[in-house]
């Protein structure tokens, strides 16, 4: 089963 | 005060019509030397939109003091409907302003046409996006993408993309079978922009959303080839170029559970 990701766990807030 | 006029309105209706589906606020950055840039993340916070139009997209720019637009896209996209393509179309905004001007002017009669938009507070966090070192990049006709992402839609959620040093590979898998689209890299001579160029460090086998991919290649308006770079584990970024600037997409992967 695929599980979307987010950006949140790549990019730092600025 | 901001005034930016650009030759053809076309280019700034099909920037909003390639981003208002994935976001709905935004804020324009504008500045003298950057032009107008914009970062905007969608709801479910996996599409992220970096666009730079620089002062060079305008035919005309000036901005004498750094400001921030909160533009509701919708509305934007309403009014851009009212000028035609071919329009001149001119971006004015005093300092400290509460709303945007927007001017159509056609060019063979004297046609002028104004719009008011109000301006919003925006409250967005901005993500720090490094210069990432890629995997892979592919640049390839817009076109060819465009239609593999609208076709596989049909067939499943998911579309893979796998690169080798010979090839790339988009594959679908669904309920009623599967499928899978090879390009090879070639050289058009005749029409640069018809060649497929791959440049590969490290083979990548990634997935992503064929929703978010759908919403991706509206920009095909915007430029003949795309741009897709590629890194294990990490956000693809989808880039189109403008005539000075570009518009990026940067998507997070699915991976399995």
């Amino acid at each position: 089963k695929l599980k979307q990701s987010s950006l949140n766990s790549f990019f730092k807030k600025a | 005060m901001l005034e930016g006029k650009f030759d053809q309105a076309s280019l700034l209706k099909k920037i909003i019509d390639s981003i208002r589906d994935s976001v709905k606020l935004c804020n324009f950055n504008c500045s003298q030397n950057d032009g107008i840039t914009v970062q905007a993340i969608d709801d479910s916070r996996v599409l992220l939109i970096a666009l730079k139009m620089d002062p060079g997209c305008f035919q005309e720019f000036r901005c004498d003091r750094d400001m921030v637009l909160g533009l509701d896209l919708e509305s934007l996209g309403k009014i851009l409907k009212q000028g035609n393509n071919e329009d001149y179309l001119t971006l004015i905004a005093e300092d400290n302003p509460d709303s945007l001007l927007i001017v159509f002017e056609d060019k063979k009669k004297d046609r002028i046409s104004e719009f008011s938009l109000k301006l919003m507070d925006i409250d967005s966090d901005v993500l720090t996006i490094d210069d990432m070192d890629n995997d892979c990049s592919i640049t390839m006709p817009s076109a060819d993408f465009s239609k593999i992402a609208r076709d596989f839609k049909t067939m499943s959620e998911s579309l893979q993309i796998i690169v080798t040093k010979e090839s790339v590979k988009f594959k679908a898998e669904g309920q009623i079978g599967s499928g899978s689209v090879i390009f090879k890299p070639h050289t058009d001579l005749d029409n640069p922009d018809e060649s497929i160029k791959i440049d590969m460090n490290q083979p990548v086998n990634l997935t992503f959303g064929a929703k978010y991919l759908n919403d991706i290649v509206k920009a095909s308006t915007l430029s003949s080839t795309i741009t897709i770079k590629l890194t294990d584990k990490a956000p693809a970024l989808f880039e189109f170029k403008l005539p000075s600037g570009y518009l990026r997409y940067y998507l997070a992967p699915k991976f399995e559970d």
